[in-house]
């Protein structure tokens, strides 16, 4: 464990938080995309069965349980407590377009040709793309809330962090993990278009609001 | 590469 990857985990977790706010108090799951959080759910599911035979620490395991409880539970909010909030019109990204790719990937880029290793390299692609539909539908209605973008920045810096953890790993430790940092390249790179905005509007007060 | 099997990341 190193610095990085315990503000990334720790940011990740106040993402969440922070959506599981947003929900409860707005009463609503407006601008919030189910099929993101669906494929959150499926990334949890598939990467962390090892919860029943591998233990790691104290620590992965909480944030293990932690995050496929959250994550079933914000699916929950969405499609039966708030359900009327939820608008499936706007929430048109093509998840199937994504699930499709990812176990092909799985399938030829994986540790090892076993269930659990294929499981676990699908949930990596699956990751670095599920923020996808999200993106998408901000783009599509072209505004969001506040709270709404300081979730979307909090993802966004548990991914960027995990790049520096990585580096400092490889020199410190000699581990490298190709499937995982190719996949975070990829996944810290669809946030880039949204941290330009959130920098230059957001955190000077203003509204998230994409040019028409 | 990481041990096989073995994924201590989140």
């Amino acid at each position: 464990m190193n610095l990085f990857r315990l503000f990334g985990d720790l940011s990740h977790l106040a993402s969440i938080l922070i959506l599981l706010h947003k929900i409860q108090t707005t009463r609503s799951c407006r601008g919030i995309s189910f099929k993101t959080q669906a494929l959150y759910v499926t990334v949890f599911v598939a990467r962390y069965l090892d919860l029943f035979y591998d233990w790691v620490s104290l620590y992965n395991f909480s944030m293990k349980v932690f995050f496929i409880s959250s994550s079933i539970y914000i699916l929950y909010l969405m499609k039966v407590r708030f359900r009327p909030t939820h608008d499936p019109s706007i929430d048109t990204f093509r998840a199937e377009y994504l699930v499709g790719p990812c176990v092909v990937l799985a399938l030829i880029f994986n540790y090892k040709f076993t269930f659990p290793e294929v499981l676990w390299s699908f949930s990596i692609f699956l990751e670095s793309v599920a923020i996808l539909p999200q993106l998408f539908m901000l783009q599509r209605t072209g505004e969001a809330e506040t709270i709404t973008t300081h979730y979307l920045a909090a993802l966004g810096a548990y991914r960027a962090l995990y790049i520096p953890n990585w580096i400092y790993r490889y020199f410190s430790e000699g581990v490298v993990d190709p499937i995982a940092v190719i996949a975070g390249l990829v996944q810290t790179a669809l946030y880039v278009d949204f941290f330009y905005v959130y920098f230059t509007k957001v955190l000077q007060g203003q509204k998230f609001e994409l040019p028409a | 590469t990481p041990r096989e099997g073995h994924h201590d990341e989140l």
